[in-house]
């Protein structure tokens, strides 16, 4: 199921009674059209549709399988191809350091994640490594309180490596799931890009993820590779699915950092968070 | 002697990819493509000169929309009848606290008084947050306890700026996505309730074509009278700037360019077209 808007356009190559090129080219306009609105990065588009539509031309459908499921299925696999693997968190003792733009839901996603891996049977803590956003120390430990984990932070501390480690010492015996919320930091500021990776080199994460607001436009990619390059991404947690963003700044990342989405965040609370599904995720791209 | 919609379109596809690649929204794209069609297919030009001229008529179509709603903000302070009420509206972090500290600044370096209003009664540090803010701009808040009606925290503010002659009220309200109805609601309550004087959306420049769906809802909800664009500092091109501007018709005022209270400066619609074009 590729989406609504995509539903009249393979309706014309149900009805076709011979499948041209005019006719491939018309409908690989129309996906071009659908993934450029939802946000994914344009060279990336391009190069997509152009995939799709080579393949669409050369390629016969298999035994059984009708031209417009044909080009579904071409279309389908080209964009599973760009998420990547699926992989889930595993449910074991663990680090997980949050990073991302200014105001994605970085703290927020940090209580939906303790909640998470709490529902699973492990203790998580939650660490305040964010130092200079005005009041993100009171911010997490009323999240941490709403979901019921233990909190550390350092009201009083400018240096968030300092912070970070001293919750490290005093939590990594007590639990299982040690989650640091970090400040928000964009490519072109070079300090808190260095201060990142000290934050990454002093905690040694399992997990690093990059939350992204699902609205993000073309600077998902560039960002997405500049955090990519300074701290491994090992996931995406894409944010705000509840409103009525496509997402497609997501694909252009995954694509980027070589990581697959693993959460999804769909609302304020701390259960508004599912595990990532690629069907869901691609149906709403295209629609 | 005009030109042929086929050779139209080869020659706005590259100036389209730079606009989509900008951030501008596919759909504003298209509208302000047939927009100057009509003026392409009709334009007498020379041979070697059409791909100038394609991009002139675009530049103007652009600058036309950019600048059709400009406002004094100040000139606006100045002249209006006090307290006036400026409520901030936005989608979830958006910048619009931020905003409303950089805005406190701002109106003090031209003497104006400002009283803040800490109309975000549900997220978590949201109070304290603004607090801070108010704290370190060195204006007072009003603010009551977590979980409080935001409509009765401005109806406060607005009380006290009249008792204390302040000479603004600056109305922070929640982060809301278009799509809860419940929060547009209480959001239409609280402008009934504090009848501002301006409705500012607070928008985020990192974002692509949801822009337009957001600013035509908020719009449609709350009537927008300005707009500030966050976070252009971040390498974002902005181009959303053109898609609320095309949509809603309403002047942007401000765009955000960092942490500090200074980085919020008047938009100058030049600096977007070399953003756009550059
Ligand atoms: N609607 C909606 N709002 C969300 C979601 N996730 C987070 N938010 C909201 O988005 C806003 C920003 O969230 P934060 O968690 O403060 O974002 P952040 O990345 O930590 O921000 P900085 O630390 O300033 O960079 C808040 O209003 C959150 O409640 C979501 O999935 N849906
Ligand atoms: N780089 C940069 N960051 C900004 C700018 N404006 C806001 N921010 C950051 O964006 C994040 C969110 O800002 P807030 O003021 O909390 O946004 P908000 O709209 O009030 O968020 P909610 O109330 O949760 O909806 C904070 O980390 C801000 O420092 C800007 O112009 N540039
Ligand atoms: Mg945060
Ligand atoms: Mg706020």
């Amino acid at each position: 199921d590729l989406g609504d808007s995509l539903r009249g356009t393979l309706k014309k190559i149900a009805n076709a009674v011979h499948v041209d090129s005019k006719l491939i080219k018309e409908v690989v306009r129309d996906i071009q059209r659908a993934l450029l609105q939802a946000d994914v990065n344009v060279k990336l588009v391009l190069e997509l549709t152009k995939k799709i539509e080579k393949r669409a031309l050369q390629e016969k459908p298999p035994a059984g399988m009708s031209n417009r499921e044909h080009v579904i299925h071409i279309v389908y696999d080209e964009l599973v191809n760009i998420l990547g693997d699926s992989r889930e968190l595993p449910i074991k003792k663990q680090i997980i350091m949050m990073v991302g733009l200014y105001g994605q839901g970085k703290t927020t996603t940090c209580g939906k994640l303790a909640t998470f891996f709490k529902k699973k049977g492990l203790r998580p803590v939650l660490i305040a490594g964010d130092v200079h956003r005005p009041a993100a120390y009171e911010q997490l430990k009323q999240i941490s309180e709403q979901v019921k984990v233990p909190f550390y932070g350092d009201k009083s501390e400018k240096d968030a490596v300092k912070v970070v480690k001293e919750g490290l010492n005093k939590f990594k015996r007590v639990s299982d799931v040690i989650i640091v919320d970090t400040s928000g930091r964009h490519k072109l500021e070079n300090d808190l890009i260095s201060e990142m990776k000290d934050i990454f080199k002093a905690t040694k994460p399992d997990e690093k993820l990059l939350v992204i607001d699902a609205a993000t436009g073309q600077q998902a990619g560039p960002q997405a590779k500049a955090f990519n390059d300074a701290v491994k991404i090992s996931g995406i947690v894409l944010t705000k699915l509840d409103g009525t963003a496509k997402g497609g700044g997501a694909l252009s990342a995954a694509s980027e950092v070589g990581a697959p989405i693993v959460f999804i965040g769909t609302g304020e609370h701390s259960g508004d968070f599912e595990k990532f599904e690629p069907a869901g995720f691609i149906s709403r791209l295209l629609g | 002697r005009g030109i042929s919609e086929e050779k139209l379109d080869a020659l706005l596809w590259e100036l389209e990819v730079g606009l989509l690649e900008s951030d501008v929204a596919y759909t504003v794209i298209e509208s302000i493509k047939k927009d100057i069609k009509e003026e392409l297919r009709n334009a007498s030009f020379e041979r070697d000169k059409i791909n100038e001229m394609v991009e002139n008529v675009l530049r103007n179509a652009i600058s036309h929309v950019l600048k059709s709603s400009e406002i004094d903000f100040m000139d606006f302070i100045k002249s209006s009848k006090k307290p006036i009420v400026i409520m901030f509206v936005g989608v979830n972090g958006s910048g619009k606290t931020l905003a409303i500290a950089k805005m406190a600044t701002l109106l003090r370096k031209y003497g104006i008084s400002s009283v803040m209003a800490a109309g975000d009664t549900f997220r978590a540090g949201a109070i304290e947050q603004l607090s801070i803010h108010a704290d370190k701009v060195g204006v007072k808040i009003i603010k009551h306890g977590s979980g409080a009606d935001p409509a009765a925290v401005a109806y406060d503010a607005i009380d006290h700026a009249k008792a204390k002659h302040k000479d603004v009220v600056l109305l922070d309200t929640a982060g809301r996505v278009q799509t809860n109805i419940n929060l547009m609601d209480e959001m239409a309550k609280i402008k009934r309730v504090a009848k501002p004087d301006l409705i500012i959306f607070v928008g985020d420049a990192l974002s692509g074509n949801d822009a337009v769906e957001q600013a035509k809802r908020f719009n449609e909800v709350v009537g927008i009278d300005g707009v500030i664009l966050t976070k252009v500092d971040t390498d974002a091109k902005g181009g959303s700037a053109l898609s609320v501007a095309y949509t809603i018709g309403k002047p942007l005022l401000f765009i955000g360019v960092g942490q500090g209270y200074e980085d919020q400066i008047p938009f100058e619609p030049q600096w977007m077209m070399d953003n756009i074009f550059g």
